[in-house]
């Protein structure tokens, strides 16, 4: 049930993506380190073609919940990439559809 | 500033 007008919804789901030749074809970007100015890890670019691009439910401004069932909440940036890029051939991601307005600051 | 962005952009 609708709970408020503006109800604060929050798609969330998760995306299987294996490593292609270049890698899952995503650039991650740090909030900090945008106009959102709070910390999390976001897709910035999305490569076409690519593994992540492909699935078609990912888009910039996205935000990466968790990595193969480790929570990224809280965790440094560069410690998250580290691990998406450890992650092996094969990673599960926890995305949190982002709406437009963050959408535009990334 | 679009150097300095694009050198904080991870790729993965």
């Amino acid at each position: 049930s609708r709970s408020s007008a503006t109800d604060d919804f929050c798609y969330v789901f998760v995306v299987e993506l294996e490593r292609g030749p270049i890698g899952l074809g995503m650039g991650l970007i740090d909030g900090l380190h945008t106009p959102l100015c709070s910390p999390g890890i976001y897709i910035r670019t999305l490569i076409e073609d690519s593994p992540a691009a492909a699935d078609g439910r990912l888009s910039i401004g996205d935000r990466i919940l968790a990595v193969n069932g480790t929570s990224l909440i809280g965790a440094d940036y560069q410690s998250a990439v580290d691990l998406i890029r450890s992650g092996g051939k094969k990673l599960r991601f926890l995305v949190a559809k982002s709406d437009m307005e963050i959408a535009k600051k990334i | 500033r679009q150097a300095r962005e694009t050198q904080q952009v991870s790729d993965v």
